[in-house]
């Protein structure tokens, strides 16, 4: 995360919500694909997995910074991330790949188009993740929204285990009102803007499940070593 | 908690939280 200060104030016409979950952001990772191995679906895949690993992390400290997140009790903090960690995985790949055609930014070094993803048995997923690219694309998503999109994916994120509903609720309802917020006040000219972007949560949704189902298999399978934290999540699914 | 310890590890260990 950010070494600086969090912001104390917004100015004005800036939403505090929004402003803080800019700050939150995580920095960009690198994959660094290891270059003494030959290329091949299991490199490939090694590649992924280990890049997702580290971003989890940075995805977990991030969730702390979301403005009542850690209000929650730790056991619904741990719940809404077992269930929205891949989505939140997604939505961040998705927003990198905004201005590339066609092809899937997982990280600066490592950009995956149609046929590299089909060498590494991923071109469903490929496919189905540039399509919401393709949704967000369209509608010019800006970082506002996206930071927002992602900390609203997390708090409605539908875990069976939650223990104080009222408390998510209340968050949910604090991005949501974030969000709208920001609406209000950047794009007047759309007032169905929001309902647009909540809209896109389904594909997101479907998306990641697809692709929480795939690395299940290639776990089952036990070619691609895993870290394990990624491990722990996949299981959690 | 005991299956999931790093999730919970680290939701413990990150730094400290922004709030309203």
């Amino acid at each position: 995360l950010p070494q600086r200060n969090p912001p104390f104030s917004s100015s004005q016409g800036e939403n505090k919500v929004v402003t803080l979950l800019l700050w939150a952001e995580p920095e960009r990772v690198c994959a660094m694909p290891d270059p003494a191995l030959p290329d091949s679906d299991i490199k490939a895949l090694t590649t992924l997995c280990d890049l997702a690993d580290r971003e989890l992390v940075l995805n977990i400290s991030w969730a702390k910074h979301i403005p009542g997140f850690s209000s929650l009790c730790l056991s619904d903090q741990m719940s809404l991330l077992q269930s929205a960690w891949m989505e939140i995985l997604i939505l961040r790949v998705a927003f990198r790949s905004l201005t590339y055609e066609d092809r899937l930014v997982f990280a600066e070094d490592y950009i995956m188009d149609a046929g590299q993803a089909k060498s590494a048995g991923l071109l469903e997923l490929h496919t189905a993740i540039l399509q919401l690219v393709r949704r967000y694309r369209s509608m010019r998503l800006e970082t506002e929204e996206f930071v927002t999109l992602k900390a609203i994916a997390l708090a409605n994120s539908d875990s069976m285990h939650i223990e104080d509903m009222e408390a998510v609720q209340g968050l949910q309802d604090s991005l949501h009102e974030a969000l709208l917020d920001y609406e209000h006040v950047q794009h007047r000219e759309d007032p169905r803007r929001t309902g647009k972007l909540i809209m896109t949560l389904p594909l997101l949704r479907q998306t990641s499940a697809k692709a929480v189902r795939h690395f299940c298999s290639i776990k089952q399978d036990g070619r691609v070593p895993m870290h394990k934290l990624f491990l722990e999540l996949l299981e959690a699914n | 908690k005991e299956k999931h310890k790093i999730l919970h590890r680290l939701l413990q260990n990150s730094s400290s939280p922004v709030d309203l």
